[in-house]
């Protein structure tokens, strides 16, 4: 019975708006990525380019794995490198309407999805811990 | 109805296997447990005592706060310390018999929880993957 009520969840009752959301600019070095991922302590953060659309994802693995050399990690290298030539962008996006169980089925492989809207802007984003917690208030087992 | 179902999975039965999960040993320099995470692609492992006892857990960001200077990233100081010094103890433990719905609630607040047996012996974890494919699959809307 409490399946009805979690079925009319949407995207922007759960989703952490664009202003709460750590992010980098396209163009930025992955040392500024790096910093901001570190200093966040998020492992993963949406990239944007200068008008606040959604370009793809940066995390600290591929920005690590962009500078092991043989010896040694050549931290020199972060300041040479950007954002776009590491960055994911295979991160699924979502539409503010999209319907719960759609969120849910997206964040069984991705820990957070991108919103966006139809000219691709930036809305926010939806985590698997704002899942988790819907789906926790409403199993009565 | 669905709901009766998953009220019986058990965590062994969700839990993905102490042999398939990338960890650390106490011990090890923050250097090898860098290379396990950036080669494994993780952004935390949990780290093990000679026993296979469960201690904790390691991560990225732990490590490079841990050697970020006012300048730069001193990788230099990896070699020196020990995952002792920077694991995180706070990670949630659970035992092979615990019912899914302390489980899901295990995972609202941490990617994934460590399961031991009454000894402390690390047997596996639990992660939120698991936990929302089996959501998944019992909720039909
Ligand atoms: N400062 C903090 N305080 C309390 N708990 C914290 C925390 N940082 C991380 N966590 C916990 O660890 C989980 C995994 O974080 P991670 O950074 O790997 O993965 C995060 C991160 O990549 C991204 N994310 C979450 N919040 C963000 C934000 N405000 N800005 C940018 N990215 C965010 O979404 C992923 C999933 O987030 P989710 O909340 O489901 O799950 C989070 C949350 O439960
Ligand atoms: N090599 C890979 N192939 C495919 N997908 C991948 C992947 N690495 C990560 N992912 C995806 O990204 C999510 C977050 O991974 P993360 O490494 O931050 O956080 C992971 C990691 O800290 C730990 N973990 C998962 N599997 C592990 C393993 N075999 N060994 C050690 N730690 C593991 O549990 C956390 C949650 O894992 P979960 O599966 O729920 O969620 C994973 C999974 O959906």
């Amino acid at each position: 019975i409490e399946n009805m009520d979690i079925k009319n969840i949407k995207v922007s009752e759960l989703m952490i708006p664009a202003e709460k959301v750590a992010h980098v600019q396209l163009g930025n070095p992955i040392e500024h990525a790096l910093l901001v991922l570190v200093q966040s302590g998020y492992s993963s953060v949406p990239v944007l380019d200068p008008s606040y659309r959604f370009c793809g994802t940066i995390g600290k693995t591929a920005i690590l794995k962009s500078v092991l050399g043989i010896e040694r990690f050549e931290m020199e290298l972060l300041s040479q490198r950007k954002v776009e030539e590491v960055m994911r962008t295979d991160i699924p996006s979502l539409h503010k309407d999209t319907d719960f169980l759609t969120c849910m089925k997206t964040v069984i492989n991705f820990a957070f999805a991108c919103v966006v809207d139809e000219n691709g802007s930036f809305e926010g984003i939806l985590t698997r811990r704002a899942i988790l917690k819907q789906v926790n208030k409403h199993m009565y087992l």
